[in-house]
């Protein structure tokens, strides 16, 4: 799944 | 999180840690591209933003705090403390060649077309290029200090692991985000002829030059 806008990553 | 997640995260707290750590102990920020360290802060201060509208974790949270703070330490102790090291002279790399680029690239492709969105693609965009201007500092100068490629080598790896992270993430979480990938595979490239130098030479107790 592609990740949407919410970005867990720094 | 994952371990190549967090040993990336690890080793670009390292590499910022060194950074301030040789700027403040030597007083001197010689063989520092100032370009790279204002395009650091502005990477952290688009892609940072969602500190105001989502919380992930107490880690997320430190984390993006951290690197903001320190980033803008670093333009401050380079273009104002210890200005008069600051090798202007050599730091010429146009900044604005790499800023307007990724900018019009993050209005065309990004995952959808909101400020906080299209900012975050325009941070992954420049991240991917903002070491250029110091790469081009190492080149002109001929050579760089142990403690800049150590800087270096932390900071590239950063990317190079989360390129394992984001492999990690494929495989086991069924979740991958392109554009952040392809911005990451050709970050680390860029850094692969440096990392070729420091394994081959700093490892061996030399100095890093760059073959004239």
């Amino acid at each position: 799944t592609q990740n949407q806008s919410s970005h867990d990553e720094l | 999180m994952n371990i190549f997640r967090l040993l990336g995260d690890l080793s670009h707290l390292l590499a910022i840690i060194i950074l301030l750590l040789k700027i403040w102990k030597t007083r001197s920020c010689a063989g520092i591209s100032g370009k790279s360290q204002i395009l650091f802060a502005i990477v952290y201060t688009t892609r940072y933003l969602d500190l105001l509208t989502t919380y992930i974790s107490a880690y997320n949270t430190v984390m993006k705090l951290v690197f903001i703070v320190a980033s803008y330490a670093t333009v401050y102790l380079m273009y104002v403390k210890f200005k008069a090291t600051y090798d202007h002279n050599h730091d010429t790399f146009r900044i604005e060649f790499l800023l307007v680029p990724a900018l019009i690239l993050a209005l065309l492709i990004n995952h959808e077309f909101t400020v906080l969105e299209v900012l975050w693609t325009f941070s992954i965009y420049l991240e991917s290029v903002a070491i250029l201007p110091q790469l081009f500092l190492v080149s002109k100068t001929g050579e760089a200090e142990s403690i800049t490629s150590h800087y270096l080598f932390a900071l590239g790896s950063y990317r190079a692991l989360y390129l394992l992270n984001w492999v990690y993430r494929y495989f086991v979480e069924d979740h991958y985000e392109l554009i952040a990938i392809v911005a990451g595979v050709v970050q680390t490239i860029l850094y692969c002829d440096f990392f070729y130098l420091y394994i081959t030479k700093v490892l061996k107790g030399k100095k890093l030059q760059l073959p004239a």
